[in-house]
């Protein structure tokens, strides 16, 4: 079991997105996959539910409403199994973020993700406490960047942040890599980004993610893209690629 | 002196740039105008710095490394100043959070605020505790909406939390607006998230902020459009329009 973190300090830049397509993906590729919404907004899942009804999930668990192994809910993909937000009224957000720091993560997940082949942590935007409860408990780092210039700035913050983590806390941790995400090709900005990126950071990825409208309709239902539009997809397939490349990541490093 | 703090839950939808381009516009007015940039991540002013030296500000305020009142800084346009994030090292993001919370913010600000006619609080992603905390002393909350899917639904997210706050801490506390942002009206999905948001929100402001590369590039530095491309540049005559449609609310509401 390896748990994979995906976090960024800058907001939109798709955690949430890759998250769910790249759980998805791995699940195709026969890993039994646990996806975590670790986000107090609650990005994945809020369509998987039926009518109104919200998902249960993690503030579940840390309420005593749901048992640690109730809270993953499988997916109609067999492999691939989600631990939503659940249950939360936005006023009580400061609250849930404390309830997520000390022990209560650990209570809640390492009941389940033993049986996981791999488990990914979505995290909200910032390098706050949520996303340092994930990083000091993950084996691996993944850092989205967008093709776009204010992204780049935050993707060496996130970084430091990770090596800080690995020095101090987590001698387990390794920086998975940084992957470039909504990526206009056509734009000069977005090429000058990437550029940056790749001059001034290590593990940049070679999978990259295209800028394309399939994913703003997909994420408006928080369902991954193959739920939508089939395994075959151009950008399905595309997580495919990047699953590949992040197992032989895994592996060697 | 009226404070409007500017909140979403919703990471990466212009919360920042659109402070800063609308603080620019009220100075423009000739309105004393203080940006005060709440975010962690610090991205206003970045680049309104020397070199490589960051600007002090806020987390140099609350380290007493510099006094409350030499915390705004004076930029070209006399009647802005900034009260930037200053230093802060990524790893200490979370005791960060924690400083602003409780009387900190109030010491820091209360010297400084009562000269200015405007003060906009920029905050981050999420209905964490710095919102909150912005919120609990703000006259005027102002909700960023990107005109795509996800952004529609945590704008209800956010609405509830300044009801919430306005009922239970801070009664002089009024919804300025809900502002959409990076509107494409080629895009049938942001014309659609558009009409969602028409239909269910209150006080959807009539200005809406296009979407326009040029603003890429400006929040590339942290600096507001017409500092680049100067104030009769279309988008930033939008953000006067926008300052003056929110003047005529602040009268009102
Ligand atoms: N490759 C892509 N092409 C086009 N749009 C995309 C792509 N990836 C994500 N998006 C869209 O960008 C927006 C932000 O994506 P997402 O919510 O995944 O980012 P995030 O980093 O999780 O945001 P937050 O900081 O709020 O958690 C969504 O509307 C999503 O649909
Ligand atoms: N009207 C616009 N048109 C095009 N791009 C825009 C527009 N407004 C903002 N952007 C770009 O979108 C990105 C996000 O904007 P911004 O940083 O202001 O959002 P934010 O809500 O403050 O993000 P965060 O959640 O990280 O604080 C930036 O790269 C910015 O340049
Ligand atoms: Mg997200
Ligand atoms: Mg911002």
């Amino acid at each position: 079991m390896r748990r994979i973190c995906v976090l960024a300090q800058k907001g939109g830049v798709g955690k949430t997105t890759v998250s769910l397509n790249l759980a998805v993906a791995f699940a195709r590729l026969g890993r039994r996959t646990l996806l975590v919404d670790l986000d107090p907004q609650g990005g994945v899942g809020h369509s998987l539910g039926r009518d109104d009804t919200a998902l249960h999930g993690l503030a579940d668990v840390l309420m005593g409403r749901v048992a640690p192994d109730k809270g993953p809910i499988r997916t109609r993909l067999p492999a691939f199994s989600v631990l939503a937000r659940g249950r939360l009224d936005p006023i009580d957000a400061v609250e849930y973020e404390e309830a997520l720091r000390g022990g209560a993560l650990a209570r809640a997940l390492d009941p389940v993700e033993p049986g996981y082949d791999l488990v990914l942590y979505d995290t909200p935007a910032g390098l706050g406490a949520i996303t340092r409860a994930a990083l000091a408990r993950a084996h691996f780092a993944l850092v989205p960047f967008q093709a776009e210039a204010l992204s780049a700035r935050s993707v060496s913050h996130a970084v430091r942040v990770v090596d800080h983590v690995r020095e101090n806390e987590n001698p387990a941790l390794r920086l998975l890599g940084i992957l470039p995400t909504m990526v206009d090709r056509a734009s000069a900005d977005a090429v000058a980004a990437l550029g940056q990126v790749w001059e001034s950071q290590p593990r940049v990825l070679e999978t990259v993610i295209p800028r394309a409208t399939i994913f703003v309709e997909a994420s408006r239902k928080g369902v991954p893209i193959s739920f939508v539009h089939g395994p075959a997809a151009p950008e399905a397939r595309r997580f495919g690629m990047l699953a590949d490349e992040l197992e032989q990541a895994m592996e060697r490093i």
